[in-house]
Parts: structure tokens; C-alpha cells; sequence
């Protein structure tokens, strides 16, 4: 565990928290996709299914457990709980163009060609891609409640800080896991449009609105 | 085995 890791993690939890907190106090789930929320509980799912075979540490454990079962309440928040705040028509990304290349990439590229080492890699690159609903979303409304956008900027300096996590471990440890890299890379990548919107007009206080 | 940093990784 270096510093990077550790604040991408938290990173990550806190942006589950932000987004958790925009649910229970606006009691609506408007601009969330529900589609990107699907794909992160069958990303948390597929990659930990080590957790009956593999134990790593005690963080680790809970921290995948955690994941696991924070996707499902959000989802269940949504499906369920705050049904009518979420408008299906503006969430339209179809999901099938993301699950079908993720799988066939996982076939070809993984580390091991076993069910285990294929679904981890699947939710790897299922992961990297799992924010195109949202954004797409984003895009069709042009602007977004300001918690909302700090959801998503929690969510992309998670993964942005998971880049210096690998360079560190390479110099440290001797070790790159390329699959996880330029998947990473692919993934923090996707945010940059977004960053530069929120860090311009967000942080200055204004309201999250893309060009027309 | 080259996969030991994969799966210590969230």
C-alpha cells in the first residue's frame, strides 16, 4: 500500500458518500444513471469473486465488501426506493456496445485463460468504460446538479491517482500489471472533458453547463 | 507467476 492507493481509495469511498448524500437529501436520484450504477455492482462483482478464494488483508476484505454492497443499495435506491426521480428517456446509452467488446477483449487479453482471470479482466475494462451512460447523460441534459459533478470528480481523481500508484509500485516493487495500467489510463482519460468543465466553472463557484 | 500485483489492487 503506497499514498497514492490509499487516497484513491478513499477517493473512491468518498465519492460513493457524495453520491449517497445527493440521493437521501435531494430524495431523488435525478441525472444519475442508473445504467453506469448497473455496470459497477457486475464490476464489483465479476473481479471480486476472489474474495472466496484469495485473501489478501483485512482492508482489502472489507473494502470489497463494502463495494459490493454500496452498488447494490444505490441500486436498489433507484429501482426501488426513488423510482419515479429517474427518467429513463434521458438515460439511453446502450450498454450492450460496452458489455459485448469488454467480454470478447477479455477472452484475448487476461492473464490467465481460467473464469476467475477472465471476469477479473472483464471488470477491469468494464470498469474503465462503465462511466459512459453518466457522461452520455451529462451530455444529453448539458448540466448537472453541482453534488452530482462532485460524485463524478471523487470517481475520476480515484482512478487518476491509481496512475502514480503504478508508476510508484513499478520503481518499488518491480512490478506493472499492463492490463490494469492502460486500462486505468484508458479510463482516467474519459474524465478529461469533464475535469476541465468542473475545475473552470465548479470549483469557480458556477454552475456545471457544457457549450452548447 | 506474473499476476502477483493484480489481484492485491482494489
Amino acid at each position: 500500500m503506497n499514498l497514492f492507493r490509499l487516497l484513491g481509495d478513499l477517493a473512491h469511498l468518498a465519492s460513493i458518500f457524495i453520491l449517497l448524500h445527493k440521493i437521501q437529501t435531494t430524495r431523488s436520484c435525478r441525472g444519475i444513471s442508473f445504467k453506469t450504477q448497473a455496470l459497477y455492482v457486475l464490476v464489483f462483482l465479476t473481479r471480486y469473486v476472489d474474495l472466496f478464494f484469495h485473501w489478501v488483508s483485512l482492508y482489502n476484505f472489507v473494502m470489497k465488501i463494502f463495494f459490493i454492497a454500496s452498488s447494490c443499495y444505490i441500486l436498489y435506491l433507484m429501482k426501488y426506493r426513488f423510482r419515479p426521480t429517474h427518467d429513463p428517456s434521458l438515460d439511453t446509452f446502450k450498454i450492450e456496445y460496452l458489455l459485448g467488446p469488454c467480454f470478447v477483449l477479455a477472452l484475448i487479453f487476461n492473464y490467465h485463460f481460467e473464469l476467475a482471470e477472465v471476469l477479473w479482466a472483464f471488470s477491469i475494462y468494464l470498469e474503465a468504460v462503465a462511466i459512459f451512460p453518466q457522461l452520455f447523460m451529462l451530455q444529453r441534459t448539458g448540466e448537472a446538479e453541482a453534488i452530482t459533478t462532485h460524485y463524478l470528480a471523487a470517481l475520476g481523481v480515484y482512478r487518476a491517482l491509481y496512475i502514480p500508484n503504478w508508476i510508484y509500485r513499478y520503481f518499488t516493487e518491480g512490478v506493472v500489471d499492463p492490463i490494469a495500467v492502460v486500462a486505468g489510463i484508458v479510463q482516467t482519460g474519459l474524465y478529461l472533458d469533464f475535469f476541465y468543465v468542473y475545475f473552470t466553472k465548479v470549483l469557480q463557484g458556477q454552475k456545471f453547463e457544457l457549450p452548447a | 507467476e506474473g499476476n502477483a500485483i493484480l489481484h492485491d489492487e482494489l
